[in-house]
């Protein structure tokens, strides 16, 4: 959804956690 | 205020606390103003932002407000591509990695701390070219520095911010997980080993922190299973 805003807040927040480098 | 205001005044070429005021609230609309708002700020507004980040860069001696300004470019690019419209046209835009990359600089913790995440956001989510992207900005930032491409960011990990060497150890894991070709993960891990890395990781070892911790488990973990598949 193009409207939706906050994309790079969850991106931050994945690097942050860790998940965000869980292997595919 | 509108985007079309907003527009004009940055393409009237305001300067030192003028431009910061004018900044600070642009990043408040951005982030505060439904998508529809972004685009309309849009393309050009995104343009305006870059070109004022390149003559920031350029300028030799930064006075106090320029660096200030400074920081307030990359936080109104944040809130630009806090949605898939901006992070689109922020990845479509070749200027715009080349100048993040440029402003990296360990001399202002703070700014470069967003920098950096901004940066390592870009790395994972983006198509499988967009990692070589990052790493070409990077290579180029650091040609200019005429030091190896990797200094600023091992820097960042010896600075006194904590922040600051969070967010370089998730960049420098966002580099070094995202490559699928394992000699490729393998090159990028090295040449951070031998710019400083691993002199530097058992002292971030002994820092207590939380969020530091996490990212040093990630790095460690995935060598681990690099050195297992390899």
């Amino acid at each position: 959804d193009g409207d939706e805003t906050g994309i790079m807040d969850d991106l931050l927040e994945a690097l942050q956690s860790g998940a965000a480098f869980r292997r595919k | 205020i509108s985007p079309q205001e907003f527009l004009s005044e940055l393409k009237s070429g305001v300067t030192d606390e003028k431009l910061f005021a004018c900044l600070d609230s642009l990043r408040v609309s951005l982030t505060s103003n439904p998508v529809s708002w972004v685009q309309s700020f849009g393309h050009e507004g995104l343009g305006l932002l870059l070109d004022i980040l390149e003559r920031l860069l350029l300028k030799k001696h930064q006075d106090k407000v320029d660096k200030k300004s400074q920081h307030k470019v990359i936080q109104c690019l944040k809130a630009f591509m806090n949605n898939k419209y901006g992070l689109e046209r922020i990845l479509g835009e070749e200027k715009s990695l080349a100048l993040l990359a440029r402003a990296m600089d360990p001399c202002q913790p703070a700014m470069m701390t967003d920098v950096v995440k901004l940066l390592s956001a870009i790395c994972i989510v983006g198509e499988e070219n967009t990692l070589e992207k990052v790493l070409e900005a990077i290579t180029s930032a650091g040609e200019r520095l005429e030091m190896s491409r990797f200094s600023p960011i091992v820097q960042g990990l010896a600075d006194r911010s904590v922040q600051l060497q969070v967010a370089c150890m998730q960049l420098i894991n966002a580099l070094v997980t995202s490559p699928d070709e394992l000699d490729f993960r393998l090159h990028i891990r090295n040449e951070f080993m031998r710019c400083g890395l691993r002199e530097i990781l058992p002292n971030l070892g002994a820092i207590k922190n939380e969020a530091l911790d996490i990212q040093l488990k990630v790095f460690e973990e995935h060598k681990e299973e690099d050195m297992i598949e390899f």
